[in-house]
């Protein structure tokens, strides 16, 4: 793959000296220079993502919709963001995603709420970078069947300051972001966690997840089955029924905006150009 | 008529003069496809050609190249102009880092858009 960053004339080059196996110092100089392009791209090394790694719709979509790369024969998806992301991305250079960890969530689902923690892993986001929005997202599945549609969620986003000390106790937090959610639409939901993310980004230390609280205020009137398929709307949890596949795209995402102080911001190089 | 009027224009400003090439640059020749979501690859463009003296107005000169390019005429000592990218504009890439986390960035001066002899 590295001989391939040598222009086709130095390549001839190489074969002309008669050496058609690279020396040691020839590999040498091609990983440096491959470094070097690396570097240039902010990376340390050249990453090899696994054939499991997954791409976000929403990192897609959000690609799409600032490329400038206009190719006619692509088909565009239909733009889901809201005003709040083009401001975000109107101030930011680069925009991260993040799934969260799974071995380190924690799951209660009481009667009436079910509550689930998130531990974002942001070590990677460079000291450089100043975080300028992030958003936490969440998937709701339409309710089907008419026995069961027609609910509200209570949504409700916390910061976690101190995890629970014991399994019994609560842990402390602050409310980041509310909503009230109906459960006959299919859609993503994004919540404002930019303050919580910005602090974690310069003090990892303080970085304990984020805690998802779905209330079901009219559990109590419906069947079993009206419960169960209100307690699956809002997506926080795999779940057995469905594949692999379904769970990937539809599980929260953390969405960081953040500018390294180097160049213009995503959004406005489309603008400028028109 | 109209048919001759690009010749003239051609024997004006030779296609050897300083202007934009053609240079598409493809992420799967590198290998660089497995981590680069996309674009596949994009138009980067490159500048190739001379500065002669006199400098035109379309060789998108500044005030110093027309004064370097004069001097050379008389001494070869001093180099022409160079023909360089004098307007650059950023693309995105989408692409996934070391960690596995997918990353949309903006990256500065990657495509030209102009040349001149600076």
């Amino acid at each position: 793959g590295a001989a391939g960053l040598i222009p086709e004339i130095d390549r001839r080059k190489y074969s002309d000296s008669g050496r058609h196996t690279p020396e040691r110092s020839d590999i040498n100089f091609l990983k440096e220079f491959e470094l070097r392009l690396l570097n240039m791209f902010g990376l340390k090394r050249r990453p090899t993502p696994s054939k499991s790694a997954v791409v976000p719709q929403y990192m897609l979509d959000l690609y799409y919709m600032h490329s400038e790369n206009d190719e006619p024969n692509i088909r565009r998806p239909r733009s889901t963001m809201g005003k709040h992301v083009e401001r975000a991305a109107s101030r930011a250079n680069t925009i991260r995603s993040f799934h969260h960890e799974e071995a380190f969530e924690a799951l209660s689902s009481l009667k009436g709420k079910t509550a689930q923690q998130f531990f974002f892993n942001l070590t990677s986001v460079p000291a450089e970078e100043l975080i300028t929005a992030a958003e936490l997202r969440i998937f709701r599945d339409q309710v089907l069947g008419e026995a069961g549609a027609g609910g509200f969620h209570r949504i409700n986003i916390y910061e976690v300051f101190r995890p629970a000390l014991a399994p019994s106790k609560e842990p402390l937090t602050r409310l980041l972001d509310t909503r009230l959610v109906q459960d006959s639409h299919t859609r993503w939901e994004s919540f404002d966690v930019g303050s919580a993310v910005a602090r974690w980004a310069r003090e990892s230390q303080h970085n304990h997840g984020l805690l998802v609280e779905v209330l079901h205020p009219e559990e109590s009137e419906g069947s079993e089955e009206v419960e169960t398929n209100r307690r699956r709307h809002v997506r926080v949890s795999r779940s057995l029924h469905a594949d692999e596949d379904s769970w990937a795209q539809a599980r929260p995402l953390l969405v960081t905006y953040s500018h390294d102080g180097q160049g213009s911001a995503v959004l406005h190089s489309n603008r400028e150009k028109r | 008529q109209a048919r001759q009027r690009p010749k003239q224009r051609r024997k004006q400003h030779p296609r050897t003069n300083c202007r934009r090439h053609a240079l598409y640059v493809d992420f799967s020749d590198v290998g660089w496809n497995e981590w680069i979501v996309a674009p596949p690859g994009y138009h980067a463009f490159y500048c190739h050609g001379e500065c002669p003296f006199p400098l035109s107005d379309h060789l998108n000169s500044t005030n110093h190249a027309i004064v370097q390019t004069l001097v050379n005429s008389v001494n070869s000592n001093i180099p022409k102009a160079c023909c360089v990218p004098t307007e650059l504009s950023p693309i995105s890439l989408l692409y996934l880092d070391e960690y596995e986390k997918v990353i949309l960035k903006n990256y500065q001066d990657m495509v030209v858009e102009g040349c001149g002899c600076r």
